[in-house]
């Protein structure tokens, strides 16, 4: 669903840079985020995905000009980890929720004036 | 109704709190539309214990009996309002802390300070949304949250962005006017309150477009549930 319907194919100068510095952008996430990993294996684990996800950063951006995206503290997770640690919804919609649950449906409230 | 509502101005709504690595996302929601219903119902705001509903609310969908509330394995806010009803309402989070795992149940009825008197599903209509926040509190919705694992602040609304929810947080106001994106015009938004700490988002928040012509970004208005609280002296 994050996919532009466009993509680029081709670099541009902000990613390329990007890229160059991602060694000096974690090594300031870590810092920033007091992050610590087991080994160094672990550590060139994260580093691919903080990479990944700063490519990720970049490309919602560009859907999402009117906020700012970048590095958070979830910088260093998959998107499947991402959601299974911080997550958590059981999926459903509102008519699942009528039927699902002892809910009604809210009265219709005026709306006008 | 207003052009422009907030009810942290109103005093409905308390501290942003953080789930930690626990996917109780559900529990959070719920406890934030409780505490701003016990708020409207008694004047008092009460900071609510999720921790409760993580341990002790394994309520499960009656239509689906392998579908339950399952701690930091996820859940729903309406069976959960369903559990709050069925245990006689919800501890403080002073009596009964978040730790951010799963646990045997300590449930003490004799220190309940906040009961669910009803709740009900809202219609997908953002203007019945905003209806029922400005009349019943801030509400439990659902959200999908891709966008939310980067953002830093701002208005979000992403050209593309999936309705399939994921993540439940806290509707606590709107605003009608409040960014000047690449499409010419001042557009409304949605404040939504997180639970992922303060330094997180605009300080623990979250704010996404709304209508007219952005209606249910990132299925934002496709799972709302309002609930009222029982007046406690």
């Amino acid at each position: 669903a994050e996919d532009p319907l466009i993509e680029q194919v081709v670099g541009d100068a902000a990613g390329d840079e990007l890229e160059l510095n991602a060694e000096a952008h974690f090594a300031s996430f870590v810092r920033r985020f007091g992050k610590s990993y087991r080994d160094d294996g672990e550590r060139a684990h994260r580093m691919s995905v903080f990479k990944a996800n700063l490519r990720r950063a970049r490309r919602h951006q560009r859907l999402d000009p009117t906020a700012l995206h970048g590095v958070t503290r979830f910088s260093d997770l998959t998107p499947a980890e991402f959601r299974r640690q911080f997550l958590g919804l059981r999926r459903s919609s509102s008519r699942d929720l009528l039927k699902a649950s002892s809910a009604h449906e809210a009265p219709i409230l005026p709306t006008d004036g | 109704l207003p052009t422009d509502f907030d009810w942290r101005e109103h005093g409905a709504v308390g501290p942003v709190k953080d789930q930690g690595s626990c996917g109780s996302c559900w529990s959070f929601s719920t406890t934030g539309a409780l505490e701003g219903a016990h708020y409207l119902a008694t004047g008092k705001l009460e900071v609510l214990s999720e921790q409760q509903m993580v341990d002790c609310d394994h309520e499960c969908d009656p239509l689906e009996p392998r579908s339950c509330d399952a701690g930091c394995n996820g859940g729903l806010m309406t069976t959960a309002f369903s559990y709050l009803q069925k245990s006689g309402g919800l501890e403080s989070e002073k009596d009964y802390p978040y730790t951010g795992s799963d646990g045997t149940c300590k449930f003490d009825k004799s220190k309940i300070v906040a009961q669910v008197k009803n709740f009900s599903v809202v219609s997908v209509d953002e203007d019945q949304i905003a209806a029922n926040l400005v009349k019943h509190g801030p509400l439990a919705i659902g959200i999908n949250a891709v966008f939310m694992q980067t953002y830093i602040g701002g208005v979000s609304c992403p050209y593309i962005c999936g309705r399939h929810l994921d993540h439940g947080v806290l509707l606590v106001g709107y605003g009608s006017a409040g960014y000047a994106p690449i499409r010419f015009k001042e557009k409304p938004y949605w404040i939504i309150k997180n639970s992922w700490g303060e330094n997180w988002g605009e300080n623990g928040y979250y704010k996404i477009c709304r209508g007219p012509h952005v209606q249910n970004k990132c299925g934002v208005d496709s799972m709302v549930s309002t609930v009222t609280a029982i007046h406690t002296s």
